[in-house]
């Protein structure tokens, strides 16, 4: 579950950095 | 390395470090290695002068991450007139520190029987880049959220023809780990980590676009600007 949270907390972080 | 290669940091070829017209017929060559934990300063001594050569020994002057000899220089018979000979010196991190301009920048001594000379040389950062630079994810991101944002510096890589993965792997040979990888909108981004030997960690953010040989890197570290040797 928790491993579940860091992927997503990955791919908000490279989303974020892509369209800020 | 190419197909089938072990991967390893890179080796940059010797270059003289001292000329032999600077140190009454001594040239030094020499180039940096990190091989499995290991540092080693691999130098090439040649004997340009008439006389024979003893008595090596080598000292650096104090620098930005406590580079020093872990050992004699061994240089075990004498050097002929004309003759070459290859030595490996491995160094230790635990010397005096005294940040240096350029940072990588190394000052050496080195004596014989005839003289003591001095030269500068400079290391690639990587050489101090730790087998165990790959950061805990969760501990990653806490890190990324907190670092000020003027602490971050940019830099474009022209030129580079591999993809992600493959760029990857070459970098995890001189210990710069890839955490996570996210494709946004046609773009790879790569989070990385490298820890170095005196403790401090710098994060990167590598974006890759496909058929795009241009990569940026965003450098994330708080202390002695160091990302541009990076």
């Amino acid at each position: 579950e928790l491993e579940d949270g860091v992927d997503e907390a990955f791919s908000r972080l490279a989303e974020s950095r892509t369209n800020p | 390395g190419g197909v089938g290669m072990p991967t390893g940091s890179y080796v940059a070829p010797k270059t003289v470090w001292l000329p032999a017209m600077k140190a009454k017929g001594l040239e030094i060559s020499g180039t940096f290695a990190r091989r499995g934990g290991i540092i080693q300063m691999d130098l090439t001594l040649t004997n340009k002068a008439m006389s024979v050569m003893t008595d090596f020994a080598i000292q650096f002057n104090r620098n930005s991450f406590g580079l020093a000899p872990a050992g004699p220089l061994q240089v075990l018979t004498p050097l002929s007139p004309n003759q070459t000979i290859d030595v490996s010196l491995p160094l230790s991190t635990s010397g005096p520190v005294m940040k240096m301009e350029p940072l990588n920048n190394l000052q050496v001594a080195v004596k014989n029987n005839i003289d003591v000379f001095y030269f500068s040389c400079q290391y690639p950062l990587s050489l101090i880049f730790v087998e165990d630079g790959k950061m805990e994810r969760q501990v990653f991101l806490a890190t990324w959220k907190d670092i000020p944002n003027d602490s971050e510096a940019q830099f474009q890589i022209k030129d580079i023809h591999l993809n992600s993965d493959a760029a990857s792997n070459k970098l995890q040979g001189s210990n710069i780990f890839t955490i996570a990888k996210r494709t946004v909108e046609g773009q790879d981004m790569l989070y990385q980590s490298v820890k170095l030997t005196n403790g401090i960690w710098v994060l990167a953010e590598m974006r890759i676009q496909t058929g795009n040989p241009n990569y940026t890197v965003n450098e994330n570290q708080e202390t002695w600007r160091m990302a541009p040797f990076i």
